[in-house]
């Protein structure tokens, strides 16, 4: 409850008029994203328990962190640029399955992936690279020159399904050549 | 060739000039033509005023107020174009601050426009204010168009009026435009086509057939309506740069129904959470 209410006074604080139209001053319009995301932290705190409990069978006792990479707006993911092999797991808040692509960013260093489904099957990957001017963002820090794109499918109803990406045996990915055109 | 189309059979198709590296026609699975289309950027200078009295007051904070007709960034983006078996990307490069990704992804009925704008240059000591403006030609829609209001029922608009009175608007662009939560529609008789948005945006429609909607806008000029600062977000010593998405989604009008799904699909997506492991797949499942 304590990690929650950090997020809920951050809102409270901006049902000022000011913070949702944006005419506050730069200094405040600052303040309120380190409320904001300070908040988004303890709230990663209270949804990481969450999952565990829906995630891991009683009795199981791995040690598991679950993060929410909150730059994927800028195609910047710690995990996935560093990490050789890990769990992507996307919870679906509609009470309807839907389906959905994910891109994750990765160092475009050559090697394949390989994702797998809950069940262990494979499914189809996709690797793109990042457009140029993203990697030219001033405040973008990641090494990720290229996405995995993949189809989440048929996500349960408020529920989760998790897919595990590993290096894969192949040894070059094949990069969606470009045709260029101008 | 000069052209070449994305999207799959059966869904929304795009037809592209590799000449001018925009988009030229639209292919919807249900639409009887293949009504030329157009998607570009263009800026309108901020007015700059001394605020004394109201008619001469800054674009600012509080204010948009335009003091030139749009300014195209660039006719002719250079593009890159890359197709694989889930998800055909169109690099599009406008300018230094201008650049989109239009992604037709396979057993996906709508089309994703990924911008990026930003820093606006200021060195002409101009303020600009950036908008995306998706034309669909042949569309006879009577200077009425629709935004939702909070992601709910849909508010008709008509150009240069007002449900209740009779306007006699001083800013012909500025009072044209409404708050767009998640969706700016166009509809004629045979088809509609709506643009759904990642965030709140202004937006309007300025001729029969026209969607625009502003993504970004730095101002050099407080409005003197009390934050007594222009505004000019600045990130890492530098103007802010803003990136998002739009999808366009349309056809015929008996799938408007449909965009409902797809609009709880973008506003309330799967979250995603990462979790490093050494184990095995094995011994993961």
């Amino acid at each position: 409850r304590g990690n929650l209410n950090v997020m809920r006074e951050a809102m409270g604080v901006m049902q000022h008029h000011d913070a949702i139209t944006g005419t506050e001053k730069q200094l405040v319009a600052f303040d309120y994203a380190r409320q904001l995301s300070i908040g988004f932290d303890e709230c990663g705190i209270v949804t990481e328990t969450a999952l565990k409990n829906l995630m891991v069978k009683p009795g199981f006792n791995a040690p598991l962190t679950i993060d929410s990479c909150l730059l994927l707006n800028i195609s910047q993911c710690e995990v996935s640029e560093t990490q050789s092999t890990f769990v992507v797991t996307l919870y679906n808040p509609l009470s309807r399955k839907v389906s959905r692509y994910v891109r994750l960013p990765v160092a475009g260093d050559g090697h394949a992936y390989s994702i797998r489904d809950p069940q262990g099957k494979p499914v189809t990957v996709q690797v793109v690279p990042v457009s140029e001017a993203v990697t030219k963002m001033p405040g973008r820090f990641s090494e990720a020159t290229v996405e995995l794109v993949f189809r989440a499918v048929d996500l349960p109803p408020l529920g989760f399904r998790s897919y595990y990406v590993s290096p894969s045996n192949i040894v070059t990915a094949p990069i969606t050549e470009p045709k260029r055109v101008t | 060739t000069r052209y070449f189309t994305i999207g799959n059979p059966g869904s929304m198709k795009l037809t592209i000039d590799r000449w001018t590296g925009l988009p030229t026609h639209l292919h919807g699975p249900d639409l009887s033509d293949t009504p030329n289309f157009q998607q570009s950027f263009c800026y309108y200078e901020s007015a700059v005023g001394n605020n004394e009295e109201s008619k001469n007051r800054s674009s600012g904070a509080y204010i948009f107020r335009p003091n030139s007709s749009c300014v195209m960034v660039n006719a002719q983006p250079t593009i890159k174009y890359y197709k694989g078996p889930l998800v055909e990307e169109v690099h599009q490069q406008f300018s230094s601050w201008v650049s989109q990704v239009i992604r037709a992804y396979r057993d996906e009925d709508h089309m994703e426009f990924n911008w990026m704008v930003g820093p606006i240059p200021i060195s002409d000591n101009l303020g600009k204010e950036l908008v995306t403006r998706y034309s669909v030609y042949q569309m006879a829609t009577n200077s009425t168009f629709y935004t939702d209001s909070n992601g709910r029922e849909m508010l008709k608009r008509v150009l240069n009026q007002r449900p209740t009175y009779m306007p006699q608007l001083q800013e012909p662009i500025a009072g044209n435009y409404y708050p767009v939560t998640t969706r700016i529609m166009l509809k004629d008789d045979k088809k509609h086509f709506s643009i759904i948005t990642d965030r709140a945006q202004g937006g309007t429609s300025l001729q029969d057939g026209e969607m625009e909607l502003m993504l970004h806008r730095r101002m050099l000029h407080d409005d003197a309506f009390g934050v007594d600062e222009a505004l000019n977000e600045q990130a890492f010593g530098r103007g802010l740069v803003a990136r998002g998405t739009h999808y366009l989604a349309g056809g015929s009008s008996d799938s408007l129904a449909a965009e409902r799904r797809l609009i709880q699909e973008r506003v309330l997506a799967a979250w995603t959470f990462f979790t490093p492991t050494t184990l095995s797949l094995a011994e993961w499942q």
